[in-house]
């Protein structure tokens, strides 16, 4: 109970600052996003405005199932579709002063959890990578 | 140390068992391959050869970095090459003997850990999901 917790918090700052996330913006075209995420070899990454706010997510799973018909993969969709039209905007999102336990009950279903200050700019993300490793740590102590 | 070990040991078998885990086989082509990770939504899954050892593992970010060029993606040549040919083959697996502290250290940097008997045949993977959500529990109680 309060034991893990108290150990986990012990373990610093979980957050990867935003400056070190790969992201693409609102009004980019699907051509764009998969160079990007081909190139960077993250699975799913945030989406971002012109103003620093985070609009959504958006992965390989996501453009392909934008671009696949019933029998076909319709490639040539792919510069006519924005990544806005196609982002999943339901993510696991936090602000800065967040508390341990929900961030550690949300990365339970997600990759990560968003962090964004209180007027909505996007921080950076907290992922399941470093609270495992927190983890491990405890474990082998 | 070893509490927090005994507790996660406590929460039981963290094994999906093979026939929950989707996969492809080793002879499978790409665009068979990118069909199936299109609907099944999981981001890597496992490569079987046909007597049921896992082999490799395989998820989108592999198939589209096979078939991009400097400037283009070439879409023909997913008919032309196989699964075993991209497939991931360096990847964390453990026998079903296993030490939770090995798959705890595994889990840190892998999203799934495979799970296969003293044959080397395929007996399903550890999630990060059920590990964080057993460390989920021990932060609530
Ligand atoms: N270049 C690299 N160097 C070292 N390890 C790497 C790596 N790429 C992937 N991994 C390992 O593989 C895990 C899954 O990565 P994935 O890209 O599917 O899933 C990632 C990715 O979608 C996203 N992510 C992580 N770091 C990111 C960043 N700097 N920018 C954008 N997205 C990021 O968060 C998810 C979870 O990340 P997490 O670190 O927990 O878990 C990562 C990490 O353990
Ligand atoms: N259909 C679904 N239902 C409920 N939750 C879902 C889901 N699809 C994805 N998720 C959630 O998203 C996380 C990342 O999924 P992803 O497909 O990138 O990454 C997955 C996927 O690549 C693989 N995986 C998980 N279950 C699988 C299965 N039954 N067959 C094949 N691969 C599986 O292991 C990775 C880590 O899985 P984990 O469960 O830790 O983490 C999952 C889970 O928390």
């Amino acid at each position: 109970g309060n034991k893990i917790k108290a150990m986990l918090e012990d373990n610093g700052d979980f957050l990867i600052p935003a400056d070190r996330v790969a992201n693409v913006q609102v009004d980019n075209n699907l051509d764009h996003a998969l160079l990007v995420l081909t190139n960077i070899g993250y699975t799913i990454i945030p989406v971002l405005d012109h103003h620093g706010n985070i609009k959504g997510l958006i992965s390989m799973p996501v453009i392909m199932k934008a671009i696949t018909g019933l029998k076909d993969i319709h490639f040539d969709q792919l510069s006519d579709l924005s990544v806005s039209e196609v982002m999943k905007t339901d993510f696991a999102q936090v602000e800065e002063d967040y508390e341990l336990e929900d961030v550690l009950h949300l990365l339970v279903d997600n990759p990560f959890v968003c962090v964004t200050d209180d007027s909505g700019s996007f921080k950076g993300i907290i992922t399941r990578k470093v609270v495992l490793a927190a983890t491990n740590r405890l474990a082998h102590e």
